[in-house]
């Protein structure tokens, strides 16, 4: 229902890898409602902005994530959800009152060093091995 | 749905509401497993040693994680470039890769008796090491003292520095005391000084009761002992930036206990 050009248009972007950083709306992999679509979601956290630049040394802030969106049938060519996924979102369609749709959560994610004081004025350095979230998909 | 959120320049920045910003703080002090945000006592807003060799150490770091280090640095530029930065040695490079996190702790306590029982010069030194986080242990801890250049009175001299373990303390006479190492220096030389006190921190975190710090003395080639300032040792009244500390490299340890069912 969403005509030619439109569907013109998704074939285009299906074919070139997911940015985030081009903003919000762009992309729909799984979903027929374009904007609510599962993906990742970018918010830059300033420490400054939060006012813990006095007991955290560095970084300045980092590249948040989350992922965010519906997960729902049909998925398009690339079927990137899980399999279980597929199967949820089947099951789900059959049984919708009883069985929830696949949510829509991180499947990489990085690491980030932060150093920062503690109450006692000494320095720590600590490896956050799972802050970062790299890429989403519906499981 | 992958990305390259290393664009930095093209990443959303906007301001918080104060709730998302509550929100926020809230979330990432349970991600970093911190109770609450800390307060640090820092003075007049300079960092001293500690925080700028633990920058260092987050650097080296930092530039395998690409992250964000520029504003930090700023910070510290201006202060770095007039002081002697203290630089990570490759044998603590080699600890950080194996680390799961780094502790700098600061000197909580500094005598300089000049006039003890039997005359000895010495400083103590005494670290805080009760708040170490659960299932932490330490691979690697070093106690780091910065000596300047001495007056003309040594300038040809070696000194014999020794660092002790405090093993029991007297109220009437000296402590017991286990030699850790001694090392022979020239008078003439200024730099930091390292020292391997891994065993005696471990021992420290399994028995707080033990924990009676460190002493420090030093002795002219005549034997004759000397106050650690004399000896150029840098103590609590020198620069900021030359302040004795200790640093410990810790490792989430592999040993999990079951719990019963």
């Amino acid at each position: 229902s969403t005509g030619g050009k439109r569907r013109h248009q998704n074939r285009n972007r299906s074919t070139q890898p997911q940015d985030g950083s081009r903003g919000p709306g762009l992309t729909d992999y799984n979903s027929s409602n374009q904007k609510t679509a599962c993906k990742r979601h970018e918010l830059y956290v300033s420490f400054r902005e939060l006012g813990w630049q006095d007991w955290i040394i560095a970084p300045e802030g980092y590249a948040a994530n989350y992922c965010d969106g519906e997960c729902s049938f049909p998925l398009n060519g690339h079927m990137n959800a899980t399999n279980h996924a597929i199967v949820q979102t089947l099951v789900h369609l059959m049984n919708p009152e009883n069985v929830p749709k696949p949510c829509c959560a991180p499947t990489k994610l990085n690491a980030i060093s932060v150093l920062f004081f503690d109450d006692n004025s000494n320095v720590i350095l600590k490896k956050y091995k799972n802050m970062v979230v790299r890429a989403c998909g519906c499981h | 749905l992958e990305g390259n959120s290393d664009s930095q320049p093209g990443f959303v920045h906007r301001r918080l509401r104060t709730h998302e910003r509550r929100e926020m703080q809230k979330e990432i002090l349970s991600v970093l497993g911190l109770p609450h945000r800390p307060r640090p006592h820092l003075s007049n807003g300079k960092y001293n040693s500690a925080p700028l060799f633990m920058l260092d150490l987050y650097k080296t770091i930092s530039s395998e994680e690409k992250s964000q280090v520029e504003g930090a640095l700023e910070r510290y530029q201006s202060i770095a470039a007039t002081q002697i930065p203290p630089l990570a040695t490759h044998q603590e490079t080699a600890f950080l890769n194996d680390a799961d996190m780094v502790m700098s702790f600061v000197n909580l306590v500094e005598h300089d008796r000049e006039l003890s029982l039997d005359r000895r010069h010495h400083k103590e030194f005494k670290f805080n090491l009760s708040q170490i986080p659960e299932g932490e242990a330490i691979t690697a801890a070093e106690f780091r003292l910065y000596k300047e250049c001495v007056s003309q009175v040594f300038r040809n001299d070696t000194f014999l520095l020794k660092v002790y373990q405090v093993v029991k303390e007297h109220p009437d006479r000296e402590a017991d005391l286990f030699l850790l190492e001694s090392r022979r220096l020239w008078a003439a030389e200024e730099g930091w000084l390292e020292f391997d006190i891994t065993a005696t921190s471990n021992l420290w975190v399994m028995s707080p009761m033990h924990n009676l710090g460190l002493q420090v003395s030093v002795e002219t080639s005549s034997g004759q002992t000397i106050s650690c300032t004399d000896a150029g040792l840098v103590g609590r009244d020198g620069a900021l930036e030359k302040q004795p500390f200790m640093v410990a490299f810790f490792k989430v340890s592999e040993v999990h206990i079951r719990s019963t069912r």
